[in-house]
């Protein structure tokens, strides 16, 4: 563990805590995209299937105990609990765009032909698009709540200290997946346009909006 | 079955 994976981790975590809190806070689910929750839900059921298998450390387990259970809750919450604050109209990306591209991806590009190893990858490079419906879903309605760009900060933030964990791992622990740095690289680049109108407005205490 | 695979990040 280094420090650029553990305070990637906790951006992690505070984006998932973030959402929750905006969810519970408003009682409102506007603005979000269901889909890219749905995304996510998949990311960590696909990836975490060695929980039970695979004890990497107290740490590890906690971490993916806490990320499954929130995904699915929040998903649960989008589409049933808050159902009637859910913006469906605007959240209309094809998941299929994303989800048959990267099973296929996954089966042919993988570091070992197995189910675990290829649901592994597959979780992988899901997570690098998990986030186009959010995305595309505030570009149609050109605008986001403060709290939900802060989530989406966070979140884009986690994976850009993950690139610098896999820097420092590469160098000091000579270990190094490019499946993950590459998805990790491309999942960062697409937050890219977003980091730059969260730091020009939002943190000059504006509204997040697109230029319509 | 490479056990070099042990994937030990979230």
């Amino acid at each position: 563990m280094n420090a650029f994976r553990l305070v990637g981790d906790l951006c992690h975590l505070a984006a998932i805590v973030l959402l929750l809190l905006k969810i519970w806070k408003s009682r409102s689910v506007a603005g979000l995209s269901g889909k890219s929750q749905i995304l996510f839900g998949l990311v960590f059921v696909t990836r975490y299937l060695d929980l039970v298998t695979n004890f990497v450390s107290p740490y590890n387990t906690i971490m993916k105990v806490f990320f499954l259970s929130s995904s699915i809750a929040t998903v649960y919450l989008i589409y049933t609990k808050f159902k009637a604050t859910y913006d469906g109209n605007h959240d209309t990306f094809r998941m299929e765009f994303l989800l048959i591209p990267c099973a296929l991806l996954a089966i042919v590009v993988n570091h070992e032909f197995s189910p675990m190893e290829i649901l592994w990858t597959f979780s992988i490079y899901l997570e690098a698009v998990a986030i186009l419906p959010q995305l595309f879903m505030i570009s149609k309605t050109g605008e986001a709540e403060t709290i939900t760009s802060h989530y989406l900060f966070a979140l884009g933030s986690y994976r850009g200290l993950y690139i610098m964990n896999w820097l420092y791992r590469y160098y000091y622990e000579n270990n190094f997946d490019v499946i993950a740095v590459v998805a990790g690289i491309v999942q960062t680049v697409l937050y890219c346009d977003f980091f730059y109108l969260y730091i020009t407005k939002v943190l000059q205490g504006k509204k997040l909006q697109l230029p319509a | 079955h490479n056990h070099n695979l042990v994937h030990d990040e979230l």
